[in-house]
């Protein structure tokens, strides 16, 4: 554990803290995609597949819980919950996101590390995850008041995983053969797809407006 | 083991 992976995983619960919060106090997910969150629920139902046959930490095992329950709770509010769902955008929310997570699949079952079932869902995991910020990014763009929290939502989402970057950096220099192209071709994919927003949401810090993306 | 190095992480 290095203070980059640190630093990216606070980050990463953060995001997801910040959303939760949102939701469960303000009882509203306005401005929140759905399509996003149900991706990432798969992202992590993929990708902790082993969470119970292959113990690491406590800690590892206990991040990997906060994210499985948070992301599918997110989920259920946002479909179910009768004061949530009245706030959910679906009009505007029209991203096909299956179109997502077929080629991520078909991807991963090409270009992997091993070909086994469980390898194959972990690097389907990380393909999905790389994209799983379009839906919300589009919506971004098309729902003109973007709230302080849903700002730092994506903000902090995005910002994790460049923080991952910074970590495997700093693997590949202390530890030897730390070489894993997939994971960090996608990481940076990932992280590329937040420049615009980044920009967006520095310049509106800089000026102290309101974080406004055009159109 | 190469694959367990990465698989520590979340």
């Amino acid at each position: 554990m290095n203070i980059f992976r640190l630093a990216g995983d606070m980050t990463h619960l953060f995001s997801v803290l910040v959303l939760l919060l949102k939701i469960h106090t303000i009882k509203s997910c306005a401005g929140v995609s759905l399509k996003t969150q149900e991706l990432y629920a798969l992202v992590f139902a993929a990708r902790y597949l082993d969470i119970f046959t292959n113990y690491i930490s406590l800690y590892n095992t206990v991040m990997k819980l906060i994210f499985l329950g948070s992301s599918f709770s997110i989920v259920w509010y946002m479909r179910y919950h009768k004061i949530v769902r009245r706030s959910y955008d679906k009009d505007q929310d029209t991203f096909r996101h299956y179109f997502l997570i077929l080629p991520c699949l078909l991807l991963a079952l090409l270009i992997n590390e091993k070909f086994t079932f469980k390898e194959v869902m972990w690097t389907f995991s990380l393909y999905l995850e790389a994209v799983a910020i379009l839906p919300q990014l589009v919506l971004l763009q098309r729902t003109r008041n973007i709230d302080n929290l849903t700002g730092q939502y994506v903000f902090l989402l995005g910002a994790y995983r460049a923080l991952y970057i910074l970590n495997w950096v700093y693997r590949y220099f202390t530890e030897p053969h730390f070489v894993h192209w997939i994971t960090w071709v996608s990481g940076l994919v990932q992280t590329l797809l937040y420049a615009d927003f980044f920009y967006y949401y520095f310049q509106s810090w800089k000026n102290n407006q309101k974080l406004h993306l055009p159109a | 083991k190469e694959e367990s190095v990465l698989k520590d992480e979340l």
